[in-house]
């Protein structure tokens, strides 16, 4: 069953996409799985849509995680808040009403190869696990690959380093199928969310330069709400503000990108910690980040429904 | 063990350079020791007062803890065996998973 499938560890992605199955099959009034391509070495690269069933239009809300293969937080954190999202639909007014006037377009697991790379050989990996026969090394930083003044800033053209633009922008299947879905369903998503560790930040755009959103009083409003909140459950302090500034430049990365084409409020979470685990937060640390994360997520969706344009 | 051992020895260490001068010299033996950056994601960024957290290997350690001491660069080690880290990251019960 659904509360049977232990959220409070970290699974192999074969877990992961049966898990997906499984909700396809048992949660018909909530839930839909479905494929959008196929990463470099051929896996599925699955979707849920999360929400209930409806002819009417809703508008929605993208969620990606695990961009880079070693922060294993952010597909644990994918996975808790489809758990808890279906779990509290009956009960929770908030979650009902968002499941009612919205789908959600989650991506548990969205660099599938690195992701696997990462459990079975190299803990660390970061990249894509895409080749080219012209470099000896492999893979593309997924968040480096987007085509928002690709390959500038804080990007890397050496094929050997972590934060390799790759050949060109959206060479890597995995990008090239996420951007494909978000033009085709830009009109209707509202909000680009993306997670990602380790720092404690959310984070919004620019990230590629030094200026001010045109839309920058409802998402600061709206990212402040939202560390506060997360704040108020265990008392974890995340920094918050444009991306360019709380982080630093870089460019060609997903959130940008989203923003630049038309999804009006785009957000990149840092999720726990600050260094001390770093990468390897404990099992036992998944409960208490994704708790309050799901907050953070919920009073963005919240704000984001009832106070912005 | 976990991912056969390969992390034994490995440790993360902090850094943070008071001025320019130790960021050009982190950024020059970081990468003579081909250090594993985790944050931040590119050594372009490191600068004066950039919290900087790398992995290494055993050997490279050595040297960079020793260099880190000659130059008087601030710097903590944040996890003194990662092999041991990587471990306690999974349950007992998903070790027996993985296995």
């Amino acid at each position: 069953s659904l509360s049977e499938y232990n959220y409070e560890v970290y699974h192999s992605l074969e877990d992961i996409q049966s898990w997906m199955h499984y909700l396809n099959q048992t949660q018909p009034s909530l839930v839909q799985v479905f494929s959008i391509g196929r990463s470099f070495e051929g896996r599925p690269l699955l979707i849920i849509q999360l929400g209930r069933k409806s002819q009417v239009y809703k508008r929605a809300v993208w969620i990606d995680c695990g961009i880079h293969a070693r922060e294993w937080i952010g597909p644990a954190f994918c996975q808790w808040f489809v758990k808890e999202a279906i779990l509290t639909y009956k009960t929770d007014p908030a979650m009902r009403k968002m499941l009612n006037h919205l789908y959600f377009y989650i991506m548990p697991v969205l660099n599938v190869d690195g992701y696997h790379f990462s459990w079975t050989h190299d803990r660390f990996w970061r990249k894509t696990r895409s080749r080219n026969s012209k470099f000896r090394c492999r893979g593309v930083d997924a968040n480096r690959n987007w085509k928002v003044k690709w390959c500038d800033e804080g990007a890397s053209a050496d094929p050997c380093d972590d934060t390799y633009c790759g050949p060109f922008p959206e060479s890597e299947p995995e990008v090239k199928a996420v951007a494909n879905f978000l033009r085709k369903h830009r009109k209707r998503i509202r909000a680009y969310l993306s997670f990602h560790a380790y720092a404690q930040m959310l984070l919004y755009p620019y990230s590629y330069k030094h200026a001010t959103i045109p839309n920058f009083s409802c998402v600061e409003f709206a990212a402040h709400k939202a560390v506060k909140a997360l704040r108020s459950v265990h008392g974890i302090r995340y920094r918050h503000g444009p991306a360019s500034q709380t982080l630093y430049v870089s460019s060609g990365n997903s959130m940008d990108w989203a923003y630049k084409n038309g999804i009006p409020y785009s957000f990149a979470f840092e999720l726990r910690d600050t260094g001390y685990f770093g990468f390897l937060l404990p099992e036992m640390l998944i409960k208490p980040t994704c708790t309050e994360t799901m907050l953070a997520v919920k009073n963005i969706t919240m704000h984001l429904l009832k106070n912005c344009p | 063990h976990s991912y056969d051992n390969r992390y034994a020895g490995h440790k993360v260490i902090r850094l943070i350079p008071k001025s320019e001068e130790e960021a050009l010299a982190l950024k020059s033996v970081s990468h003579q020791l081909k250090v594993d950056l985790w944050q931040p994601s590119s050594i372009s960024y490191v600068s004066e007062g950039t919290i900087t957290d790398v992995r290494v290997t055993q050997n490279a350690s050595r040297t960079l803890l020793a260099f880190l001491q000659k130059t008087n660069i601030q710097y903590k080690v944040l996890i003194e065996d990662l092999q041991k880290a990587v471990e306690n990251e999974n349950s007992v019960h998903t070790q027996r998973n993985r296995r």
